[in-house]
């Protein structure tokens, strides 16, 4: 969910 | 996962390591900030609330858990550690660090990544983060003399989002074409709060003498 991509960062 | 952020991962890693490397040797933690040490055991359980309810990859799952759990050592190292414990520099550590949690918890309110609990506390640990070495840097400033693994553990910390930054840019134009104004603000602001310590940092190491922050 989210801005795209920022939940695959630490 | 690109170069950067990887290295970015690394270096925050590092200072870790570097913190606790410290800590274990010296049985001393003169010079460390147990506010910012608190500060970010908060950061990182705000931010990894999806640690058990979302897998992204193997990697991802271990550093969280890797920096929770070196977060919460620290601080019981600084604060229940028989030793440890008395070198804590008490009476310099004094920001008052508490008062940096209400804006961040209110900001996040008012700008949170999406309405929902886990989404406020993203964004809340996302501003907290940014601030949160406020009271380190006070504390270096009120040190007489700042030990090489303190000096280094704060330039690594620094360093790491500054990697982040690149690598925010990198993905902008590889990957996302999208705007991410909450990482990417807080992150420059992170950035800037320690410009100043960078520069005294890379003179000193320039001139080969003692790291002093002016007061």
């Amino acid at each position: 969910p989210g801005d795209g991509g920022s939940k695959d960062e630490l | 996962m690109n170069i950067f952020r990887l290295a970015g991962d690394m270096t925050h890693l590092l200072s870790i390591v570097v913190l606790l490397l410290k800590i274990r040797t010296t049985k001393s933690c003169a010079g460390i900030s147990l506010k910012t040490q608190e500060l970010y055991v908060i950061v990182f359980i705000t931010r990894y609330l999806d640690l058990f309810t979302r897998y992204v990859s193997f990697y991802n799952t271990a550093m969280k858990l890797v920096f929770i759990g070196t977060s919460v050592a620290i601080v019981w190292y600084m604060r229940l550690h028989k030793v440890v414990k008395q070198t804590y520099s008490r009476d310099e550590d004094t920001f008052k660090h508490y008062l940096l949690i209400p804006p961040c918890f209110i900001l996040a309110l008012l700008i949170p990544l999406e309405f929902t609990v886990t989404e406020i506390l993203w964004s809340f640990s996302i501003y907290l983060e940014a601030v949160a070495i406020l009271p380190q840097l006070l504390l270096l400033q009120r040190s007489s003399n700042i030990d090489n693994l303190t000096g280094s553990y704060v330039f690594l910390l620094g360093a790491y989002r500054a990697l982040y930054i690149v690598n925010w840019v990198y993905r902008f134009f590889t990957e996302t074409h999208k705007i991410r104004w909450i990482p990417w603000i807080s992150g420059l602001v992170q950035t800037a709060l320690y410009a100043d310590f960078f520069y005294y940092y890379i003179k000193s190491w320039k001139n080969h003498e003692k790291l002093r922050l002016p007061a």
